[in-house]
């Protein structure tokens, strides 16, 4: 289960202030599928980095199954999240010095898995994203599409209960979205994976049974089909 | 006048060969409005960057105005892109350590205007793409789509002949996507502008008279309104 309280962000840029959130209340049960929608600029990634602890708010509080992930020491916040969560950024942040396949093998890695499974595990992820002939390609030498179903593969390839996806169609064209859409929902069905999908699509909220709006900073329920 | 020639491109990667375009034979008049789709992975990005002489054909001519691009010098290709190219990249490419209206006037100031003429056309160009409080932050304060509207600010802010454009509203919602749609268009019509837009957005593909479809490094015409 995952709880904000009165999640404030205010960035402060040369003496301006930016409030990117205003006090966010937040409730996600584990193997919900929630979609945000919102103007560019409204907070979207604000949110998700502050949900999946890669910021910390100015104010507020992120519970996630009874901790407070906001008072966690920087080790136990890595390693929390290492266990818990997938991350789907909106530009990648894929690993240059390192091939797709290497990429997608690393957090199976940090998590103690041998070279082989990890291996293993990434190239079938790799397959259900259709990169099967992309493995060794380094991020320099794949499409904008591809490079975005390399950080796909990396997000889910350790199951993690939560998966925060920040826009994870958005490079990619009609047909290859809807394949990636349908291998969350699967996971969601088959592992009770919880996902939290930023998006700019409408056919994407689609997919998920609650939809959020973000307006300069404000998170209102837009749908809930419960 | 852009004509091409049988333009191939191939890369070689550990020995596999990939045909990113497989002999590509196109004519787009001054003026015209062209939108691109296809499949992630087709070659739509490698086509854009020979187009526009960011990268060099395997084989093949690139044909601009009477001029073969693909035989210009570097010092004179690069002249001649500053003149009458502008390029809006499917990840935007902005310089890090300058800020939005700074990354916006550097084409003018390449193109010898004065300090205070490139400063307030670059900032009438931001405005004109909803980023009026925005041009001090640097890239790393910007949001994605606010990321990518810089980025179309400076590929327009010079008025060049020929805008190639790579997925240009593909970080934005609907409503910022079609103001933006709204602007190239009116430059279109005004400065009789030809703009060659890659896309996965159907709707942009309304924008457009000549719709080009690229499969597998091989473009068809797919719709001709003349
Ligand atoms: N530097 C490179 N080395 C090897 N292969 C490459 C390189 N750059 C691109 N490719 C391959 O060439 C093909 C075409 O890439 P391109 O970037 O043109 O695709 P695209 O149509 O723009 O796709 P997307 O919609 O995903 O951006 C891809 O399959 C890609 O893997
Ligand atoms: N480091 C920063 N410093 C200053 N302002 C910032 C910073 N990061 C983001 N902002 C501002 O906070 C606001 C929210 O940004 P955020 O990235 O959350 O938007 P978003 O909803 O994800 O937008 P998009 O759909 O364009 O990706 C934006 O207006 C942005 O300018
Ligand atoms: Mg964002
Ligand atoms: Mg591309």
């Amino acid at each position: 289960m995952i709880k904000t309280i009165n999640l404030k962000k205010t960035y402060k840029n040369e003496g301006v202030e930016v409030h990117a959130l205003k006090g966010i209340n937040l409730e996600i049960k584990d193997g919900e599928m929630v979609s945000i929608l919102g103007p560019s600029g409204s907070g979207k990634s604000t949110l998700l980095n502050c949900l999946s602890g890669i910021d910390k708010p100015t104010e507020g509080k992120v519970i996630i199954d009874n901790i407070d992930i906001t008072t966690l020491k920087d080790d136990d916040l890595t390693t929390f999240r290492a266990k818990n969560m997938g991350f789907i950024f909106q530009f990648f942040n894929l690993i240059p010095v390192l091939n797709a396949v290497e990429n997608v093998e690393l957090p199976l890695l940090v998590l103690g898995y041998n070279e082989k499974e990890a291996r293993g595990m990434a190239e079938e992820m790799l397959i259900e994203v259709g990169l099967k002939d992309r493995m060794k390609n380094f991020p320099n030498m794949l499409s904008g599409g591809e490079a975005q179903r390399v950080a796909i593969a990396r997000a889910l390839v350790t199951k993690p209960k939560i998966v925060w996806a920040d826009e994870p169609t958005g490079a990619l064209d009609t047909k290859t979205g809807i394949s990636i859409m349908n291998l969350i929902r699967e996971l969601n069905e088959k592992n009770n994976q919880t996902f939290v999908i930023v998006t700019h699509d409408p056919r994407i909220t689609e997919y998920t049974r609650r939809i959020l709006k973000m307006d300069s900073g404000i998170l209102t329920e837009h749908e809930n089909l419960g």
